[in-house]
């Protein structure tokens, strides 16, 4: 099973 | 409002201003201690960075990207981690990208930007997620 931590940030923005 | 929050954003204007005939070096120093002495400073400080970055005035813009580069210099690892950041690094990102902002920043706003994401890829090696951002610039074009 896949655990999901808390992440403080955002998806990274493809220019 | 708080009043971190208030005094940090009069110290960027100030920083900022584009009146300015030299920098206002009590301004940019005050900035950076608040910001390391205050335990939201790197929060706060960063959104605002990011904002006045983004500015249609091109001497306001050079002006915060000048306090971000000192800021990066002075304010310590928790500043690192917090410019570190998608969600920080997507505002200077915006700013060169043709699909966003790039169309009408300035040159000398775009080289700047990524000059210091460049020099940032080389000082701060922990920090992966600036030279993610920096290799994808490269592959799209953008570099």
């Amino acid at each position: 099973p896949v655990i999901r931590g808390f992440s403080d940030d955002e998806p990274l923005v493809i220019a | 409002m708080d009043v971190v929050t208030t005094s940090l954003e009069a110290l960027i204007q100030r920083v900022t201003n584009p009146q300015n005939q030299k920098p206002d070096i009590a301004a940019i120093e005050a900035f950076c201690v608040m910001l390391t002495k205050e335990s939201e400073g790197v929060q706060i400080g960063t959104k605002l960075l990011a904002l006045h970055i983004q500015s249609s005035n091109e001497t306001e813009a050079l002006q915060a990207l000048a306090l971000l580069d000192t800021c990066m210099r002075r304010c310590g690892p928790s500043f690192h981690a917090e410019v570190g950041k998608f969600r920080f690094l997507n505002e200077m990102i915006r700013l060169v990208s043709p699909k966003y902002l790039g169309g009408k920043t300035p040159a000398i706003v775009r080289q700047k930007v990524l000059q210091l994401l460049n020099m940032w890829t080389k000082e701060y090696p922990k920090e992966l997620k600036i030279k993610e951002a920096y290799e994808m610039l490269k592959k799209q074009g953008v570099i």
